[in-house]
């Protein structure tokens, strides 16, 4: 099993069409870089990427370069993956 | 020996917990449902379909499949409630009832078999590079290996199997996919086909090829419209909904499209809940919520399919 421990998953809302075309140009990146969990698709939609932690810095200053608005939404993947087996663990138990 | 009664419907299982649940839930209520194999998929495993059905032969019946996209675990669990709700409601809600006695109702529960084991088994958050060797490079990275259910090249769709709206080398060269259409196809009396997907929160209707509306437009967006007000009222979920082009993107080759041209006039597929908090990891807490406002919308669509004949 992989290890997401600092991996996080960032909501960005682009304003229009000119910053969507630059989150389509991270759709270009190699998946271990950032993997969109939601794609662009039009500017009045979410777009959700999981962002390793190894990248985040980069992907950050890019979003903050660009004047692109996001916010954190899972902290940490690894946290909620481990809740995740715990419970169904749990439900196996009983 | 286990039954259905200690199966948690409010947590996330595995595919041996699910195949074995089906067993049991067919063994339990065999009177009214059966289960179909209707093929099997790329690594050999089986694809299984819940039949329910009052009897007689050749009734229109109503297609709801989950777990395309096989990280999406909320869209499973949500089919499993669901399909236990069909049962314990039948005799009780009018409306299931009646519904039942006229068409048979099939519900494919893991659509996608081998990226869901695939995600529990290796890699449950995403990742893409979680690939093994395969007849095509990627084709079983699990959670997104039938991308959004392409069935034909086109623009939404894509030649390298490394994306996520893969369409295959041929069209309905995915088994997955070529055992939906074959079934569906040979048994030529459905009349309402459902997708569920997560999590965007949405209900949408042909076409997603294009931005022209289909000719029962008005119809689809006064059911969608409908089917999202009764999935309210249930937690309070609002849901955007429309067509696929005009509410998500232009789109060429997806499901529902490729079920209204088929003849399936009420073709609908469902984006289910977004916390905006959790993504495909939605907790096991929210699944009953989910499940029990997704069979509110259901309900609708099918009730109206029942009561609209064509």
């Amino acid at each position: 099993q992989m290890n997401f421990t600092g991996d996080q998953v960032l909501r960005v809302l682009a304003k229009d069409e000119k910053q969507l075309s630059l989150l389509r140009d991270l759709e270009g990146l190699k998946p271990q870089k950032v993997d969109f969990w939601r794609g662009p698709a039009r500017p009045s939609l979410p777009v959700d990427m999981r962002v390793p932690f190894s990248e985040l810095k980069y992907i950050k200053a890019y979003l903050e370069s660009h004047g692109l608005a996001y916010s954190i939404m899972i902290k940490d993947i690894q946290v909620l993956l481990d809740e995740e087996r715990e419970a169904m663990a749990k439900s196996r138990r009983l | 020996e286990r039954s259905t009664s200690s199966f948690s419907y409010s947590s996330y299982h595995t595919l041996e917990e699910i195949y074995s649940w089906i067993d049991n839930f067919v063994t339990e209520h065999s009177d009214i449902v059966s289960k179909i194999q209707i093929g099997n998929s790329f690594e050999n495993r089986s694809i299984l379909v819940l039949k329910f059905s009052t009897g007689g032969s050749r009734h229109p019946a109503i297609w709801i499949d989950t777990g395309i996209h096989s990280r999406e675990w909320i869209t499973h669990a949500t089919g499993i409630w669901t399909a236990n709700k069909i049962v314990s409601d039948y005799g009780k809600d009018r409306v299931l009832t009646d519904i039942l006695k006229a068409m048979d109702i099939f519900i494919e529960l893991v659509t996608n078999p081998d990226g869901f084991a695939f995600t529990h088994s290796m890699v449950r958050a995403p990742g893409k590079d979680g690939r093994r060797g395969s007849r095509h490079l990627c084709r079983t990275w699990g959670f997104d290996s039938l991308g959004g259910f392409i069935l034909l090249p086109g623009n939404g769709s894509n030649s390298n199997p490394c994306s996520e709206t893969y369409h295959g080398p041929s069209p309905q060269s995915e088994p997955e996919v070529a055992a939906i259409v074959n079934f569906i196809t040979a048994h030529g009396n459905f009349k309402a086909l459902i997708s569920i997907h997560s999590y965007s929160q949405m209900l949408m209707y042909p076409y997603g090829r294009s931005l022209e509306p289909v000719s029962n437009q008005r119809e689809l967006y006064d059911l969608a419209k409908d089917a999202v007000e009764a999935l309210y009222k249930v937690h309070g979920i609002e849901y955007f909904f429309g067509s696929i082009s005009t509410t998500l993107y232009v789109a060429s080759g997806i499901t529902v499209d490729w079920a209204y041209d088929s003849g399936i006039k009420y073709a609908f597929s469902f984006e289910l809940r977004d916390t905006g908090r959790y993504g495909f990891l939605l907790p096991a807490t929210q699944i009953i919520p989910t499940a029990q406002e997704t069979w509110m919308a259901l309900r609708t669509i099918m009730e109206h399919t029942l009561n609209h004949p064509y």
